[in-house]
Order: structure tokens, then C-alpha cells, then sequence
């Protein structure tokens, strides 16, 4: 699975997810990717992209969850992502990226690594796996 | 208000025995995604543009699970799904069960500029691609050899699996043929859904 989250100099946020799947999957076999809360999500809050498996990320409605916990619980992007890495997802293993509407990034996975990328427009650039 | 910001994922299936020379080859990939974004952003294109933009580039090289290089199903073929969304309207677009379109969040896009819907699937979706005129390629353009043996292995360990680490424990199944695995665990942890 690949994703992108971006929030541009208006503050406008958007993501976008796209994967294969797992191996050896049956065929017809619908993961969290195209289905939008659960491994993709953007709103007047944050742009978020999830990545791991599927049925566990679907199970805990991931993405939307992190623009939830901001917009009810008011937290931060990266508390945010914290706190539904390490409370939604039961035994499953996954990894999200996110911006937020102020030009924040951050990530949140329980896997060993998760390949990923991040630039902010102060200079900041990070790329990591694990 | 902030600046502009950028973040991107090739996946949080890692294999913890990966080469360090895949590893540069990895983060070499990701910094040129990143360097296309912001390249993009300082050009003031539009958040939704950009996802697009690296999305296409992460779909286009075979070393992530999408487009080129996505994982193969129990027959060995590819079947590809992806998602847009654009958080001003909170506007969206969806696809599944791909097999010929090059570039899948391409058509996530379309669907959710061209078509009175959020999410086609399948044939429905097939058949949008051609009307929308999208680059269709044949299934065995998706296919790579590592990921013909990574089913191969799969198939031997009678396990699904998120990412490319070969589970030591299942790599030499023992002679009873153990419970359907996925990603390494009882297949009834997933149960519930």
C-alpha cells in the first residue's frame, strides 16, 4: 500500500491511498484502502492515509478516527494519531501518515517499520523506515 | 495559518530482514516522491493535485505494493483498489477489483470529478476507465517476479500476508497443514468482521 497526505499554502487537505492488497488474498477481496474513514480520510481538519491490514483498520474506522479525536477531544495531529494507533486497533498491525490544516505531519505505526516520507515549508524533511 | 505540508507512505509491511541496500533504494524513492510534491506545492498546485501527482509516481514504480509491484491474489493475478479525498468539500472517489488501469487513484479521482457517484468497483469500474479514456494496461504489466514468489511462499504456508516477511515459523510448515494464517496469526482473530 502507498499513500500521500498534503496540506497546501491555502490549508486546504487531501489524501489519496492505493495498494494491492495482501498476498495470496482471495479474489474479490476489499481492503481498508478505497474505503473512505476507514483508510483514507480529509477534512477542514487533517488529510489521513492508513496502511497494515485491512480488516483491522476497517474494524477500527481508523482515519476518521484521528480527525475525530481532534474535532471532539481536541487533541493535537500527532496525539491524535498517537492515541488511535495505540487504542483502535485491537490486535492488528498498521500505520497511518496525517497533516493537519496547520501544516503539521506526523505518523503513528505498531508494525516493525513503515516506509515513509515527510517535508514541511520551514525546511523540515524526514524520510524512515523504521 | 501554517505552511504547506507533506507526508508519504510506502507501507507498514516491513520485512525486519530487509537488505540495507533495499533500504536505500527505498528511502532514495520516497525522498524523489517527496521532491515531486513539494516541487508541486511551491508551484502552488492544489492539495488534491499533489496526492495525485505522488500517488501516481508511488503506483508507477514497482518497488511498493500498488500499481506496478501490487501483491497477487490466490490465482495470481492483480486486482488493485484505491481512494481520494479532497477535505474542503470533504469531496471523494473510490475504486476496487482494478485489473487493467494503470494508474488507479487516477480513476479514484475521476470517479469523484466525472461521476455522480463516490465509488465504482469491478467491471462498473472497468467500464468507466474506458469511457473516461485512462491508460489500461494488460494484468501481467502489475505482475513482478518477486511477488510470483512471494505467493508461491504464501501458498506453501498456507498463510495471507500483509507484507514480505516470510514468518520463519511458517516457512517450513510443519506436515499438518496449520490453521489458515493471516499476517502470521489464526485466521480467526479476524472472525468478528
Amino acid at each position: 500500500t502507498v499513500g500521500c497526505v498534503v496540506v497546501d499554502s491555502e490549508g486546504r487537505c487531501a489524501a489519496a491511498t492505493s495498494t494491492g492488497g495482501l498476498i495470496n488474498k482471495k479474489v474479490g477481496r476489499i481492503g481498508d484502502s478505497p474505503l473512505i474513514g476507514l483508510g483514507t480520510y480529509a477534512c477542514d481538519v487533517c488529510g489521513v492515509s492508513c496502511t497494515g491490514e485491512g480488516e483491522a483498520i476497517i474494524r477500527g474506522t481508523l482515519a476518521r478516527e484521528v480527525a475525530a479525536v481532534m474535532e471532539y477531544k481536541g487533541l493535537g495531529l500527532q496525539e491524535a494519531v498517537n492515541y488511535v494507533i495505540e487504542e483502535r486497533l485491537d490486535e492488528g498491525q498498521a500505520g497511518l501518515i496525517a497533516v493537519s490544516s496547520k501544516g503539521e505531519v506526523a505518523c503513528g505505526f505498531n508494525t516493525t517499520g513503515m516506509f515513509r516520507g515527510f517535508a514541511t515549508e520551514d525546511g523540515f524533511m524526514e524520510v524512515g523506515i523504521w | 495559518m501554517g505552511g504547506w505540508a507533506i507526508a508519504v507512505h510506502g507501507g507498514a509491511g516491513v520485512d525486519p530482514d530487509l537488505p540495507l541496500h533495499r533500504q536505500d533504494d527505498a528511502k532514495k524513492f520516497l525522498t524523489r516522491c517527496l521532491d515531486l510534491g513539494i516541487h508541486a506545492l511551491r508551484s502552488n498546485h492544489s492539495a488534491i493535485d499533489v496526492v495525485e501527482l505522488v500517488v501516481r509516481e508511488l503506483e508507477n514504480d514497482p518497488l511498493f505494493n500498488s500499481g506496478r509491484g501490487s501483491a497477487l491474489t490466490e490465482d495470481g493475478t492483480v486486482e488493485m483498489e484505491a481512494s481520494i479525498m479532497d477535505g474542503p468539500k470533504r469531496r471523494c472517489g473510490a475504486v476496487s477489483g482494478l485489473v487493467t488501469v494503470k494508474n488507479p487513484i487516477s480513476l479514484a479521482r475521476l470517479v469523484m470529478d466525472k461521476s455522480p457517484h463516490s465509488y465504482l468497483a469491478f467491471s462498473g469500474a472497468e467500464k468507466f476507465a474506458r469511457q473516461q479514456g485512462v491508460e489500461l494496461v494488460s494484468n501481467d504489466y502489475f505482475i513482478t517476479e518477486g511477488n510470483v514468489e512471494l505467493l508461491q511462499l504464501a501458498k506453501e504456508a498456507n498463510g495471507i500476508w500483509l507484507d514480505r516477511r516470510v514468518p520463519i515459523e511458517t516457512c517450513c510448515a510443519s506436515v499438518e497443514t496449520p490453521p489458515l494464517q493471516m499476517n502470521g496469526v489464526p485466521i480467526s482473530v479476524y472472525t468478528p468482521e
